[in-house]
């Protein structure tokens, strides 16, 4: 089963 | 900020309140942007609506403005179609003034909506080199997000040279859209384009997808940027002034 992943996980944080 | 046609406005509302409740407005004299998470950190959106966009536009000092979109929503529903819009913040003001005239101007209409204090939290979205940059005609986008939640929870994004294809499937069995790229452009507005560096297969929460269609009726085109292990965007242009970029994780194998 594919995970949702966050978008956090992706995006840095400013 | 006045708005000859506040129907735009109202459609960027409409188009981003079921993603996010409520929002973070940050003012300059350049224009409007906004930028949320759902409230699951699964999508974020970002908003521009640039100063030269506007019959006229001024800001004196920057501002951040928390604003419920569900509740301006629901203020903008009472304006005309064909109403011009006027929004104004005053200074050390703790609520937001929404205008409405029509058209005649025999009517005018004022609202005032209390502001909220809201945490938010900035993203930095990266730039991005996609391997696949697609355009089609946004109903067509909301129509396939609208039939493959029919069979599925997660909708499989693949492009190939030839077209691209989303498929879906769940306990009643599985479908799967195919889209071929249009050769003879006569409408740009219905017409199919696929730019292509690498071929990507991708799986997404069609519910994400269905709610970023509700930004749709802003543009006669919808744009998607695909590549591997990293968020889609889906990109809805404002006419002149700016765009709406909805951005979602993709669902990836452990």
């Amino acid at each position: 089963m594919a995970q949702q992943k966050s978008i956090t996980f992706f995006f840095r944080k400013k | 900020a006045r708005l000859l046609h506040g129907s735009i406005f109202a459609k960027v509302i409409e188009g981003l309140r079921e993603l996010v409740n409520e929002a973070t407005w940050e003012c300059s004299g350049n224009g409007i942007t906004l930028q949320a998470m759902d409230s699951s950190h699964v999508a974020l959106v970002s908003l521009v609506m640039r100063s030269e966009g506007f019959e006229s536009y001024r800001c004196d000092r920057n501002m951040s403005l928390g604003i419920s979109l569900v509740s301006m929503s629901k203020v903008l529903k009472t304006m005309g179609k064909d109403d011009s819009l006027t929004i104004r913040v005053n200074d050390d003001s703790d609520s937001i003034i929404i205008a409405m005239e029509s058209q005649n101007q025999d009517k005018f209409a004022d609202y005032e909506l209390r502001l909220m204090d809201l945490d938010s939290e900035h993203l930095g979205i990266p730039d991005t080199d996609y391997s696949c940059a697609i355009k089609m005609p946004s109903s067509e986008f909301s129509r396939i997000c609208r039939d493959m939640s029919i069979m599925g929870d997660s909708v499989l994004i693949c492009t190939t040279k030839e077209g691209v294809k989303f498929s879906a499937k769940g306990d009643l069995g599985q479908g799967s859209i195919r889209l071929v790229q249009t050769t003879n452009i006569e409408k740009e507005e219905e017409a199919v384009i696929i730019e292509m560096k690498e071929a990507v297969a991708l799986t997404f929460a069609v519910r994400y997808l269905s709610m970023f269609c509700k930004a749709a009726p802003l543009s006669p085109q919808v744009g998607l940027s695909l590549s591997e292990d990293t968020p889609l965007m889906c990109e809805f242009k404002i006419a002149e002034m700016g765009h709406v970029r909805f951005y979602l994780a993709p669902k990836i194998e452990d």
